[in-house]
C-alpha cells in the first residue's frame, strides 16, 4: 500500500488527498489550519495539524517514510520554500510542488525538485485552446507541435463514414477512438449517455452528436477543421 | 478576429487572458483590483478596473458582442454568481464559469451553465493518477474506463521490439505514438531533447527513456504495467 502526505489543504491540496484515499492509498494530511484538519480527518487515514516549516513536527511524523509528499501551499511562497528544503533534507522519496508563475518555478528548479505544477496555469492554458477553437473539447499537447483532441463532428462530415472522410489519406490525422451519445430511458425519463466505440472500422457511420478523438500535428488539426466547418 | 472577456485575474484567469492574447485573439480583461488591471494592461488589447456584479458598468463595455466571456473569480461565490446572471441576462454568446466543490457546481449547473470548470479539481484528479501510478506520465479520462495515457517504457521492454511486445495481441492496448529523448550538443554542452515519432512502424525497438503513448481500458493499462516492471 503506498503512503502519500500532502501538505497545505486548499481546493489543489484537498482534491488531491481526497482522490488518493478514495483509489485506496494511505494519505497524511497537514495543514497549520485546525479548521481544515477538522474538514477532511473522516476522508484520509491521518490527518494533522501542524507548521510544516517546523522540521522538528514534521520529523515527528515520519515524513521521510513517504513514497511522495505533495507541497500545496498556495499564498505563502515562504512556507513552501522552506517546507520543500526541510523535506530534501530529510532525503524524502518523491517530492511534487505546487508554484505560481515562471519565478517561482525557476527557484524551484534550481532547489533540484523536478515535479513542479501550476494548476491554474495547466488549466488556464487548455481553456484558452478550446475557447480559441469551439470544435475542440480537450487537447493533450505533445511535443513537436503534435497533439491529441477530441473534436466534435463537423457539421460537413455527418452521416460519412470513416472510409469516405479519409483522416489519414486526406488529412495525415489518426483516428484513436470516437465518443457517441446513447439515449437511455431510465425511469420513464430520456437521458443521455456517452460511450466510447472501442476502436471503430472504417465502415462507421459518423452521427453530428460524436466526438472523434484524433493524433495528429496542430497545423493539420487546424486545417482539417477549418475545411469541413 | 475572436472577441473573448476574462473577469477576475487571480492566477487562473491571468493564464487564460494570456494565452489568449498571445494567440492573437481580441481580450477584455476586467478585475476589480486596480493593481491586476495594471500587471495586465500591456499584454491584452482592453484591461479595465470594474466590479463585474455593477450591470451597468458591464453594459457599458459591450460585454454581449463577446464570443466568449470567463468568470474567474475565485473566493467570493457571491459576486461570481452574481456576474454570471447578469451575463445570462446579457444573452452573452458563451459562459464558462470557475466553480470549486460540488455545491457550486451543482448551483451553477441549476442556472443552465454549460460550461464550469474546477481548476484545482482537475489537476488534483491527474496529480493522484500519477502518484498512485509512478510510470504514467499523464492521463486523459474517457467514459466506459477507458483512458489514453503516457507510460515510461517498463524495464521489462527496453530493447525489444513493437511486434515482440505484442501490445494490442498481449494486452488488448493500441499505440497512439512514442515520445523519444535525444542527446544533443548546444554550444559545446549536451542537452537533451524530446521528440515523437510520428505512427512508428511495428520494428521499431523501445530505449528505456522512451514514452509509449496507448489507448485502452484502464485495467488493461494497470495490467500491462503490473507485468512488466
Ligand atoms: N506553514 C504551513 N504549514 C501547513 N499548512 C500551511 C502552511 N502555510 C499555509 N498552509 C495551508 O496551505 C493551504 C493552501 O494555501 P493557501 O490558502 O495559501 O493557497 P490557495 O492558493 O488559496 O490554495 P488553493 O488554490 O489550493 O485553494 C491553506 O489551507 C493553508 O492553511
Ligand atoms: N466583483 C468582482 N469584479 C471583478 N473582479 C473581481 C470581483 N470579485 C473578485 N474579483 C477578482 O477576481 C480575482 C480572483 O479572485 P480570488 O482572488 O477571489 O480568487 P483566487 O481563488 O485567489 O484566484 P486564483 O486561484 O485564480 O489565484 C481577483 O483578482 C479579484 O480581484
Amino acid at each position: 500500500e503506498s503512503k502519500f502526505a500532502v501538505i497545505g489543504l486548499g481546493r489543489f491540496g484537498m482534491a488531491i488527498a481526497q482522490t488518493l484515499s478514495q483509489r485506496g492509498a494511505q494519505v497524511l494530511a497537514i495543514d497549520n489550519r485546525e479548521e481544515k484538519v477538522e474538514e477532511i480527518k473522516d476522508e484520509v487515514a491521518y490527518a494533522v495539524c501542524l507548521d510544516s516549516t517546523d522540521a522538528k513536527a514534521l520529523k515527528a511524523q515520519n515524513i521521510k517514510d513517504m513514497d511522495a509528499v505533495v507541497v500545496a501551499i498556495g499564498e505563502n511562497f515562504e512556507a513552501l520554500l522552506l517546507t520543500t528544503v526541510l523535506l530534501k533534507e530529510l532525503e524524502v522519496k518523491r517530492i511534487v510542488v505546487r508554484a505560481s508563475g515562471k519565478h517561482q518555478v525557476q527557484i524551484l528548479e534550481k532547489l533540484g525538485i523536478e515535479e513542479i505544477l501550476s494548476p491554474e496555469n495547466r488549466v488556464g492554458i487548455a481553456i484558452a485552446e478550446q475557447l480559441l477553437n469551439p470544435s475542440i473539447v480537450t487537447s493533450l499537447q505533445l511535443p513537436d507541435n503534435y497533439e491529441i483532441v477530441e473534436i466534435k463532428t463537423p457539421k460537413e462530415l455527418t452521416n460519412r463514414t470513416l472510409t469516405e472522410i479519409g483522416l489519414r489519406a486526406k488529412y495525415n490525422l489518426n483516428l484513436i477512438t470516437l465518443k457517441r451519445e446513447f439515449q437511455i430511458k431510465k425511469n420513464g425519463v430520456m437521458d443521455t449517455e456517452t460511450h466510447i466505440l472501442g476502436v471503430p472500422s472504417s465502415e462507421t457511420v459518423l452521427y453530428d452528436s460524436d466526438t472523434i478523438i484524433v493524433f495528429g500535428k496542430s497545423k493539420d488539426i487546424e486545417r482539417f477543421i477549418e475545411i469541413n466547418q
